[in-house]
């Protein structure tokens, strides 16, 4: 499997639509403090299914959606895809596809929250059998906020012990 | 099911030293260990390292960059038993000094043939070692825009 | 007594919105408030900052740098009301960008008028507004040694 | 009240007498990961009469006292010294000195625990004297540990309430 792009809209201060692609190797992201940094890794939290709106840094899940700015109201939904290639065939043609798939969630303020995979409607636990057995479901060591690496080390013998079974 | 978590563990627990000694240079010692071996179903597991020339005797007085470079042995122990194809890391070298921001971007390098690595830094050195480069901006107040950043290489 | 303790708060309150403008620039807002102003003796304070350009709703979507300078912000504003003789700050410039770090030492040398600063750092352009450098070193393993450095200015 | 020099000794990694002068202005500490710059932060708490081992990153404290290293053994003591000026005269004075006084605190891992003013044996409550209304308490805005500058804003109400009672 591989990451090909992110698609962003209306997610947290991605208000107009953005493409991120993601080459192999080491891609490095910079910029200055509050730019949306950290906002790119909560999209991709939020895509592979974390439901906590605390792991995203908000108190509810409308502090997601695009809140306003300076010259712009806020949004109404938020949007993310991901593209994912070299995924395992029977599991693309299961989608109609042949190696890639376009995983999508949707999110509106009056609480209607949606997913897709290929455009056709499906459940969470669709999204998280394509992840699975990959290392990247939600308690993965694979992806580190900013500020959580101490609390790798200092978390209780139970918690690292979550991480193994992650892995195995 | 008990067995390919003992396994698993036995696996992880072997890189973890080769890359300690690695990430830390020198005569250090680490270790894994199991909280309950007899009970593998429930057990805990338990990280142990002491730097170079020291003699620690309990894990919270490590310093926060001897925290932070621990945390990535663990992450690349864990990434070399089964790499999983994309890993993202927010500002993980910020307590870094510059002589263990290049051991963890050399091993960094390594890894990224494996599988693809998504780093946010404010560090020059950690810019340096990567294939490509994005910028976040605000130049609108309050929306983000992302640019890529071509390389002069 | 309840009287002094809202003196303070008042004074503070002051402060943080002076001290924010300078730390944020421009147009954002800021200020802190009681949470039972009817209970003086037994009220918490509640912060609220929403940064240039933006429409935070919550605190707790700041990002890094920003919540590190909101706390510089508070920091300073406590210090104009009742300067301690003595203040100790261990790596806060970690989280801050170019632009933050220069502001935040502008002020850290106005407020050193009025107390001694103390600043563990790894960043070059904090190191360049100390007046004194002092180096901690581990020549021989395990043991710290400090070492003062002069400067060539 | 100005700090004029810290002296420790077999307190964590500072083995060997170590003075440090603290000048007017900014001091600036650097140095490698794991050198011992914030133990020098761990032993201004320490004097400053902070009575919780895990405040200073240990379990208990016997975790303060030098542990030993690769060529040395560990020591039996910890002594840290803080040498302040400008004291208030009449408070200095109640210590038979004139305007500057020497605080010292002493651990031993028999559990034997001395604090002296002056090298005249004191309880911790007299430390607590000096510093009284400086705003240099435990719960002090003035020493911000490694990591914990993020903290003071995720603070509830009630904690930085503290710090205003502090400051009054
Ligand atoms: N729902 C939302 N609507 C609009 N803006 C939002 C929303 N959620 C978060 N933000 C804004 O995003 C900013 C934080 O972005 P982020 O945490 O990604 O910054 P960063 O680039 O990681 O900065 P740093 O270098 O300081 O870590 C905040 O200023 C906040 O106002
Ligand atoms: N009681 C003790 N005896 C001996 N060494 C100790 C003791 N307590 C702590 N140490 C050592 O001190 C080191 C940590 O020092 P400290 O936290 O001051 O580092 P630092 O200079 O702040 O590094 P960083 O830049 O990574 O934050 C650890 O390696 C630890 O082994
Ligand atoms: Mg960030
Ligand atoms: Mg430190």
């Amino acid at each position: 499997m591989k990451f090909k792009k992110l698609i962003i809209q209306g997610f947290k201060s991605f208000v107009d639509k953005t493409v991120i692609e993601f080459p192999d190797g080491i891609t490095a992201v910079v910029g200055p403090n509050g730019s949306g940094k950290s906002n790119i890794l909560d999209a991709i939290r939020w895509i592979l299914g974390e439901q906590n709106p605390k792991e995203l840094r908000g108190s509810n899940m409308d502090d997601i959606i695009f809140a306003g700015s300076e010259n712009r109201k806020g949004s109404n939904i938020a949007f993310v895809t991901l593209v994912l290639t070299d995924i395992d065939e029977s599991l693309a043609a299961k989608w109609g596809s042949f190696s890639e798939v376009e995983i999508t969630r949707k999110y509106c303020r009056d609480g209607d929250r949606e997913y897709f995979i290929n455009n056709k409607r499906c459940k969470l636990k669709d999204i998280r059998e394509i992840f699975y057995d990959t290392g990247l479901g939600s308690k993965s060591i694979s992806i580190i906020e900013q500020g959580k690496v101490e609390k790798l080390i200092s978390a209780t013998p139970e918690e690292i012990r979550q991480f193994f079974d992650e892995a195995a | 099911t008990a067995e390919s978590f003992y396994d698993t563990f036995q696996s992880i627990k072997k890189n973890f030293k080769d890359i300690f000694k690695i990430l830390f240079g020198g005569e250090g010692r680490s270790d894994i260990t199991l909280t309950d071996e007899g009970d593998i179903l429930n057990t805990g597991v338990e990280i142990f390292v002491q730097p170079p020339g020291k003699r620690l005797q309990n894990m919270t007085l490590l310093s926060g960059g001897e925290k932070a470079m621990t945390a990535a042995v663990l992450l690349f122990a864990m990434f070399l038993h089964k790499p999983s194809p994309f890993c993202f890391l927010d500002e993980i070298d910020a307590p870094l000094d510059d002589a263990n921001i290049g051991r963890f971007c050399s091993i960094l390098k390594d890894m990224s043939k494996k599988a693809q690595f998504v780093i946010i830094t404010h560090n020059q050195k950690t810019m340096e070692v990567a294939d490509q480069l994005y910028g976040v901006t605000m130049q609108e107040p309050g929306v983000s825009k992302v640019i890529s950043v071509k390389f002069e290489n």
